[in-house]
């Protein structure tokens, strides 16, 4: 019965048919490229929009892309973003941040494009992410949401890491996201990934997912199939991770196990305004529960809640994890009501003063860490309703002593504000989405903090040997992520490079030193990725056209540049957030302007910059008008502004195939067809 | 095939058939001393359809551009490929998208569709590709030629289409009298030429055109007769 509702609706398809579809990632010791290639055909004799459209994971930065239509090739540009008026709320893009925590899972990219009657368009996309280790393993999710039935879908993800893989799992598509917490826990109805092949070695493993039409049809006649979401982890040691050296670029992972945990002071701040009544309020009380279950003997604890007014369950202490306090503890979060507004301000202050008389009273462990976990649906009503001031008072109250962790559930949270304070005091912000399953994304950001490893780590390199290194001071290390640092090589002849890395344990100082022969681990490297080339030249598979597997070797070059990249990438996130961060103007346009930078040279489309694509126009005939331009950003969805053709700077498009001419000249003006004419009988 | 001319300032469209012979060779643009371009179009035969009473069918199945400027280049337009004869000789499928651009001159195919050959940025003439994939008997894969710009033709242009692009036509109503019926006529050139309103199809059938149709092989609204623009072969680029 499936085949023939397939022929059906390919019979009813007006929009034009996507012929091929073919993304293909690899992922380089954890840094991930995608190659997106799309094929579509116009079957009717009449100009049509065909809509490429794609979701791409937010902490991505988009590296280019590019169109070919009427034999013609439109490519991307990236060019700095100008200056607009701040809207007047004061929100921002949460991208804006470059904190991948701060963002929602998953952006589209979006661009409609005329193709003349019974032609084709291809569109291709690249786009890098840096593969962020969250309870203990890393996660790449890729989004197949063609929208429509496709006649080659080729889904190829290859994994090559220095280390050797562990724990690969290939989930069953996901219909729908439980939020990027790092929880397994999904909605929707899972499918099984019909015709999965994974090939696995040591160092390396390759998934290949490439379901017919008629198992697309079982799964999803809408063409909206799923996350094909892919789990691993990497063999790691105790002693200073895993060192990577290419091109004059070094990229240092440092996630050490079997650390005993260090013991924590937590204070959890619960909104309990009346906007959280019912299901949010409900699945905070789960979460809280599993959560006080989850605390070790070492820790210490206490809750906050609050809307109007500021409760606290045991004023002016900190209280051991005993049975009975958690019990106590428990009766106290069933009993919250929900009502009044929102003072964040006065209970950012309660937490604050709770935990600094606790740290100076000398009851803490020396090399405790100390938090503040703070949950809110709301934007601030009551008291103090300033950002600004709020930050301020915060910043004060907090003096660097502890880091606060900040909750957003829904849409009417000041994200901004929870991003800012999370930022300012080395914590991480993290987004529930209101539809999502709140409980276990709330269960699962504790469990990414809540077990500290390491505090205070500072990681140094021979003076004089490197430059431009990312941040390398972090105030904690919890058990399942994993530090990553990147910078550039003064002297690439160097024999060696020292690393030492100092931290505190829950009784001790740590020093782990160690001198990385540089020359050979950029042999090793070089091998790796001459592996990965390897394996995509072996890779073409035959549904492919030539065009997609040019496109795989375009990939290919880009690898080898992979950790140049990788520091690229990891610079411009860091401008992002010291930009957030910045107290001056001054200061503010300096990370600005390198942050910008960065984007240029790499090409990637961040919040600094915007993707300019020059768009065909076709005439109502067939033919193809003079090109326009169109500026894409980044943000939640795609923001389509068009843009000036002959603006300063625009890059006349490419042609294809072209046979003895410069392939730089400018396109002359396309032609439109006149109704003089000599035709068929 | 049949012809049809836009004549933009008099806001008028004119059509007319020229039926000619297999194997015809015709004139359709002739610029040869001034912009250089030259283009002809070849016929080919085929059966009415059963049932009509009509004569042959005549369809173009070659359609060659010569251009003179800078270098001379020889375009061959066929529904199956395309020949560039330069310096070098280039044979392009027509199943194919490509783009061949050589400074002055640029020939791009759209795969299966259309071919555009554009001389200098402001003359450029359209091919479209009428191919079937399995045809009547009366039926045979073959060209339509459009003028895309034609700002770069000079005034001395010539050929069945050329003569037209820089005239200005007019209508007028014959005067009833006697037996004779009321009719239309288009005043070109200071020629009287009597029409007839038709509709034709164009861009492969896409589009229809109501325009004013010209009997007896264009019969005055043409210079000369329809023989006069016979060539005695493809490339030939003697001026009129």
């Amino acid at each position: 019965r499936v085949p023939r509702q397939v022929k059906t609706i390919l019979a009813k398809e007006t929009r034009p048919l996507i012929q091929e579809l073919s993304i293909k990632t690899t992922i380089m010791s954890r840094y991930a490229f995608t190659a997106v290639y799309c094929a579509m055909l116009n079957r009717r004799s009449a100009a049509s929009e065909g809509v490429f459209q794609l979701q791409i994971p937010a902490n991505a930065y988009v590296s280019n892309f590019t169109m070919i239509i009427g034999g013609r090739v439109y490519q991307s540009e990236i060019r700095p973003r100008e200056k607009k008026v701040k809207p007047e709320d004061g929100r921002a893009k949460n991208k804006e941040s470059g904190d991948p925590s701060a963002e929602p899972e998953m952006e589209v990219f979006k661009m409609a494009a005329n193709i003349p009657g019974r032609n084709r368009a291809v569109f291709m996309l690249t786009y890098e992410e840096l593969l962020q280790r969250r309870l203990g393993r890393y996660e790449h999710v890729t989004s197949l949401r063609p929208l429509q039935l496709v006649s080659r879908l080729t889904l190829d993800v290859t994994i090559i890491d220095h280390s050797a893989i562990t724990g690969l799992e290939v989930l069953l598509l996901r219909n729908s996201r439980g939020g990027g917490a790092g929880t397994s826990r999904t909605s929707g109805r899972p499918q099984l990934p019909v015709t999965t092949e994974i090939k696995k070695e040591k160092n390396m493993c390759r998934i290949t997912f490439s379901p017919n039409i008629v198992q697309q049809a079982r799964i999803a006649t809408n063409g909206l199939l799923g996350d094909f979401v892919i789990r691993y982890d990497v063999q790691r040691d105790m002693g200073i991770g895993d060192i990577q050296v290419l091109n004059g670029h070094f990229v240092h992972y440092f996630a050490p196990k079997d650390l005993p945990a260090v013991p924590k002071n937590v204070v959890f701040v619960i909104d309990t305004s009346a906007s959280m009544l019912g299901k949010k309020i409900r699945q905070t009380k789960e979460a809280l529960f599993t959560i006080l279950g989850d605390l070790r003997p070492g820790d210490h604890f206490n809750f906050i809640s609050f809307s109007n007014r500021v409760k606290v369950w045991q004023p002016g202490r900190l209280v051991p994890v005993t049975p009975n306090n958690v019990r106590d503890a428990k009766k106290f979060i069933f009993m919250l009501p929900t009502s009044g507004g929102t003072n964040i301000n006065s209970a950012i202050q309660t937490g604050s003063s709770l935990l600094q008389d606790y740290l100076s009273a000398q009851d803490a462990s020396p090399n405790s860490v100390s938090l503040i976990i703070f949950l809110t649906d709301g934007q601030p009503t009551v008291g103090e309703v300033q950002s600004v001031t709020i930050l301020g008072n915060t910043r004060s109250a907090v003096q660097g002593k502890f880091c606060i962790f900040t909750i957003g559930i829904g849409n009417d949270v000041d994200y901004r504000l929870l991003e800012r304070m999370a930022l300012d005091n080395c914590g991480m912000m993290r987004r529930i989405p209101e539809e999502a399953d709140a409980s276990s994304m709330l269960k699962g950001f504790y469990d990414e903090i809540g077990t500290p490893l390491l505090s205070d780590i500072r990681i140094n390199y021979t003076k004089d040997s490197v430059q431009y290194v990312t941040q390398h001071l972090f105030t904690n290390y919890f058990n399942g992520s994993e530090i990553v640092i990147a910078g550039k090589l003064t002297n690439q002849s160097a024999e060696s490079l020292h690393v030492q890395v100092t931290a505190s344990n829950s009784d001790k100082s740590i020093i782990l030193e160690t001198d990385v022969p540089l020359q050979h681990r950029e042999v090793e490297t070089e091998n790796r990725v001459k592996a990965a080339r390897a394996v995509m030249a072996a890779g073409a598979r035959p549904p492919g056209s030539a065009l997609a597997k040019e496109f795989g070797v375009v990939l290919g070059s880009i690898l080898e540049d992979f950790v140049e990249r990788l520091w690229g990438f990891l610079s411009v996130k860091e401008g992002l957030r010291s930009r957030l961060r910045s107290q001056t103007s001054r200061e503010r346009e300096d990370h600005i302007q390198q942050a910008t930078n960065l984007s240029l040279t790499y090409n990637f489309l961040t919040p600094l910059t915007n993707m300019v694509v020059e768009k065909p126009s076709v005439l109502a005939d067939g033919t193809t008008a003079p090109p326009t331009n169109e500026a894409i950003s980044t943000g939640n969805e795609v923001l389509s502004e068009p843009v000036d053709p002959a603006g300063p700077g625009g890059r006349p498009p490419t042609l294809s195939n072209t046979v003895g001419g410069d392939e730089k000249r400018p396109v002359k003006k396309s032609v439109t067809i006149s109704k003089t004419s000599a035709d068929g009988d | 095939p049949h012809f049809v001319v836009e004549f933009p300032l008099s806001k008028l469209t004119v059509c007319f058939n020229i039926n000619g012979e297999p194997g015809h060779v015709l004139r359709l643009v002739s610029d040869h001393k001034a912009s250089g371009v030259t283009v002809n179009g070849k016929l080919i035969g085929a059966p009415p359809p059963p049932g009509s009473h009509k004569h042959q069918r005549t369809y173009f199945s070659t359609i060659t551009v010569v251009v003179d400027h800078p270098k001379r280049v020889y375009i061959e337009v066929t529904p199956k490929k395309v020949i560039l004869d330069g310096r070098d000789r280039i044979v392009l499928p027509c199943h194919s998208t490509v783009t061949v651009d050589s400074g002055v001159l640029s020939v791009s195919i759209v795969a299966g569709t259309n071919v555009t050959v554009s001389v200098g940025g402001n003359i450029s003439f359209v091919i479209l590709l009428h191919q079937y994939k399995n045809p009547a008997p009366y039926q045979r894969d073959h060209l339509g030629f459009y003028i895309g710009q034609s700002k770069g033709l000079s005034h001395d242009c010539h050929g069945l289409l050329g003569q037209f692009l820089y005239e200005e036509v007019g209508l007028a109503q014959l005067p009833v009298g006697g037996e004779a019926k009321p009719g239309t006529v288009l005043k070109v050139k200071g020629r009287s030429v009597p029409v007839v309103q038709k509709s034709r199809r164009i861009y492969g059938g896409a589009q229809s055109v109501d325009c004013w149709f010209a009997r007896n092989n264009a019969a005055k609204l043409i210079d000369g007769q329809y023989g006069d623009y016979l060539r005695s072969h493809m490339f030939d680029t003697s001026e009129w």
